[in-house]
């Protein structure tokens, strides 16, 4: 249970960064 | 701040501790010993003491550098100073990922909305120039056209 | 129920109640280990002393007494201090928010807001690209009408030559030029029937 809190916590910290890394390149890639 | 409360809460916990394990208990509960040895009793009971709080301290200290919560702390006491005129509670992760990446992705996505806002804008404008000409060129033509019959029909 | 205190995980990179229970745990270890040593400094000096009649049970059986009477202290202690510093040091405020958060403040969107502007900018995208499309038959159709035009004005051109070439040989209004042309070869043809039948 505490390493699943963790995790989650974790994802929450970092995957909006990487998702949106993700979302401006294909938004760039868009534009271009 | 977070660490200070952190290190007197410790240390207070220490004291406690210790003043729970007085010595009077210590040599009541090994009154055998005591009675045999009083000084040595004495002294092992400081050395206890004074281990435990020693370990206990070393500890504490490791689990400061682990966890980095001196730098942590720090940094937390100004979060929550820079929050202090906020009222309400703040917000929270919802539990459903797609929405929360909602407010993440939502300036990029207003930039990239006024970015084909402008771009679509341009193409339009350039679009119309275009189309002007392509009037132009139809109307030339029918102007030709016109000129070539009026030609053909006099040689006619 | 247990609160699993996400926000403070997402904050600290661990949980606090992990960070407590590995401190009970470590101080815990320490008293343990403390109480033997005690316990082993005790039995040395016994061993040392001739005809003792104190015996290792007895010995131990007062380290489980002030044991038993310390762990009661601690764990009521150390559930004190845990309660505290849940509270005070290891704790969010509700009105804190997070710096990776921030942007949910600076920019609360619904679901149907968001969705929203993805229709918008789907939307966009398909004008853009009829705008390109659009482009694409516009100059397309540039490229047809320079060919048209040029060829119309060859076309036009030729009548200007011929007109030109009536031009270079006196011929003024090649309307009236071809009439008087016709006239003259009807002429002709009447004095050469004249001729013919003359001559027969």
């Amino acid at each position: 249970f505490d390493e699943l809190i963790v995790e989650i916590a974790t994802r929450r910290k970092q995957w909006p960064k990487k998702i949106l890394v993700h979302a401006i390149q294909t938004m760039k890639a868009e534009q271009e | 701040g977070r660490a200070q409360v952190f290190a007197t809460v410790v240390n207070t916990f220490l004291e406690k501790l210790v003043t729970a394990g007085s010595y009077q208990r210590f040599a009541s509960c090994y009154r055998c010993f005591y009675k045999l040895q009083p000084q040595l009793t004495r002294s092992i009971y400081d050395q206890f003491i004074s281990q435990l709080q020693a370990s206990i301290k070393e500890e504490i200290q490791e689990v400061k550098n682990e966890g980095n919560l001196e730098g942590l702390f720090s940094s937390l006491d100004k979060i929550v100073e820079e929050a202090k005129d906020q009222e309400e509670p703040a917000w929270r992760p919802s539990g459903i990922p797609e929405e929360d990446i909602c407010s993440t992705m939502l300036p990029y996505l207003l930039k990239h909305r006024s970015h084909l806002c402008r771009a679509l804008r341009e193409k339009e404008e350039q679009n119309t120039k275009v189309a002007e000409s392509v009037l132009m060129g139809r109307d030339r033509i029918a102007e030709l056209q016109q000129l070539i019959q009026a030609r053909q029909q006099a040689w006619q | 129920s247990v609160d699993p205190m996400l926000y403070e995980t997402q904050f600290f990179g661990f949980t606090p109640q992990t960070c407590m229970l590995r401190i009970y745990i470590a101080f815990q270890d320490y008293l343990f280990e403390t109480m033997l040593v005690v316990e082993s400094v005790m039995l040395k000096k016994l061993d040392s002393i001739p005809g003792c009649k104190i015996s290792p049970s007895q010995i131990r059986e007062c380290t489980e007494k002030f044991l038993l009477f310390m762990k009661q202290h601690f764990d009521k202690l150390f559930a004190k201090m845990e309660e505290i510093l849940l509270q005070l040091v290891l704790n969010i405020p509700k009105n804190v928010l997070l710096p990776e958060d921030r942007v949910q403040k600076q920019y609360p969107c619904s679901k149907e807001e968001f969705q929203a502007l993805q229709d918008e900018l789907q939307q966009l995208q398909q004008q853009y690209r009829a705008e390109a499309a659009t482009e694409q038959a516009l100059r397309a159709e540039l490229e047809e009408q320079k060919i048209v035009t040029a060829e119309l004005e060859k076309t036009l051109k030729c009548f200007d030559e011929l007109e030109n070439i009536c031009r270079q040989h006196g011929v003024g209004n090649f309307k009236e030029s071809f009439a008087f042309l016709t006239q003259c070869s009807k002429k002709l043809q009447d004095v050469l029937k004249d001729v013919e039948e003359k001559s027969k």
